[in-house]
């Protein structure tokens, strides 16, 4: 069974887009077969693919209302390894236009079963909401990674994020588990990131990475080129951190 | 007829909660009466201010749905001149359960317009998207105050916002203007801060606040406190851009 992670925090701006691309690019560079689903209507995991959305014919919310199948919505990237299934903002509708629907809850898992054998590992980029499209992708998938910035609101928040998942996992996915807690934008200049840190691992132990994802400017200005961190500076401390966030996944995924 | 500015944008992370609460407060020390609404699920400007959600007896949510008014849910803060009416996590189910409902765009200016000669100016903290309750605060809006990260990404949802404002302007409140675009977590070490604000301020010109919101590690741990920065670090840097920046507001209000 292909391992589908939902990357994955209602609290806005913590890093969710930044993992799901970054850890894509490098996993697909550890040489596995990468399938990256962009579930947010903001788009800006496609943006940072460099996907023009306006030259898109198809995308995510076709697949979601059943008009595409998910297959001919994904497109390949520049890395070798990995793809995409982009977005465009229409998606937005989809929360409206679902909500009365039969089966509302299930249209990803049921789309991205249709192509999972093709792929070693599927990462999917949800919005800054528990809405219908973060259930979906929590219904698709196999395991959650939840980014959290070294702030006191996004620790706050938590709580909320954890009821949820258990919520789901009591009654359309069984299977769902906790794969990690990420620490994003930890600043060694500032006091309240060791707390976070120190708070978060005494709390939820061996769940939380190891690795840790530094404030690092490389990996804020890499989407404006239309690229991931490791094509865009290889060298730089963001990069390196995905890397080593690819290997603590990819071990994961093997324990499991 | 009393202003009433809803902070918001859909990207997530960009500074809305801290704006609305940080604006608030400053708002209310220039001697103006000021009430605070929190519009977020996450409740997170309720928790600045100290709020212990569990011991809520009532709150926004049900304003929204009509159990309750909305002066019975309102409490003072340790800020002289500052109301909240506060949230609790509950406020998710508001966008389910009022989705079939008739007027549901316009339960939150109802609900406003029964209190709203009691205040000078009245905020709205909106969650991370563009969904119901989002509407609904600029359904009840005068004006809206968007908290601009100085990040490509934030730059990126901009134009989906300004569709948003307008279609909300053209079909359900015509009153409804951009006051202002506000730049915030400005890092002065970090060229993408010196891009954004120049590219932002040439394409959007007055429109774009002359107060600029500095990076500012005190902003993010006065939440912790449950105070307001002015009540926590009263010389921060952060806590001076917000008192300029309600100066600032002022002089547009009075200008309008
Ligand atoms: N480690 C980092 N160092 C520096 N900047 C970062 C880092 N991670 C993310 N950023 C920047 O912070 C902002 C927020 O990150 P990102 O957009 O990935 O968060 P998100 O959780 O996906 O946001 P949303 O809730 O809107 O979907 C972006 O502008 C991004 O470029
Ligand atoms: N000027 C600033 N300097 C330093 N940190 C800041 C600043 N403004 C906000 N922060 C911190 O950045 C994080 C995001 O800010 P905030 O929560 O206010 O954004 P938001 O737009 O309300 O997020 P959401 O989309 O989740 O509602 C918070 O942890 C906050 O404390
Ligand atoms: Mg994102
Ligand atoms: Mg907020």
């Amino acid at each position: 069974m292909t391992p589908i992670l939902a990357i994955a925090n209602q609290k806005g701006g913590v890093g969710k887009t930044t993992s799901a691309v970054n850890l894509a690019a490098s996993l697909a560079v550890a040489e596995a077969r990468v399938l990256l689903v962009d579930l947010d209507p903001q788009a800006n995991a496609s943006t940072a693919y460099g996907v023009d959305k306006r030259s898109l014919e198809h995308h995510v919310y076709d697949a979601l209302v059943g008009r595409r199948m998910l297959r001919d919505v994904i497109i390949s990237t520049e890395v070798e390894g990995l793809d995409l299934a982009p977005t465009d903002q229409d998606l937005v509708g989809a929360e409206i236009e679902l909500v009365s629907e039969t089966e509302r809850d299930t249209r990803l898992r049921d789309a991205i079963a249709t192509i999972a054998d093709d792929y070693d590992v599927i990462l999917i980029d949800c919005p800054p909401s528990l809405g219908l499209l973060t259930i979906n992708a929590l219904t698709a998938a196999t395991g959650v990674l939840v980014p959290l910035q070294c702030e006191f609101f996004a620790m706050e928040g938590l709580s909320q994020l954890l009821g949820t998942l258990d919520r789901v996992q009591a009654t359309r996915n069984r299977s769902l588990n906790l794969m990690g807690i990420l620490l994003t934008m930890f600043d060694r200049r500032n006091r309240l990131s060791f707390q976070v840190d120190k708070e978060i691992r005494s709390y939820f132990g061996p769940v939380v990475f190891e690795t840790r994802i530094p404030r690092n400017v490389r990996l804020s200005e890499s989407p404006s080129f239309g690229k991931p961190a490791i094509l865009y500076d290889v060298a730089a401390a963001g990069t390196l951190a995905y890397l080593d966030l690819a290997q603590e996944v990819l071990g994961r995924l093997e324990r499991d």
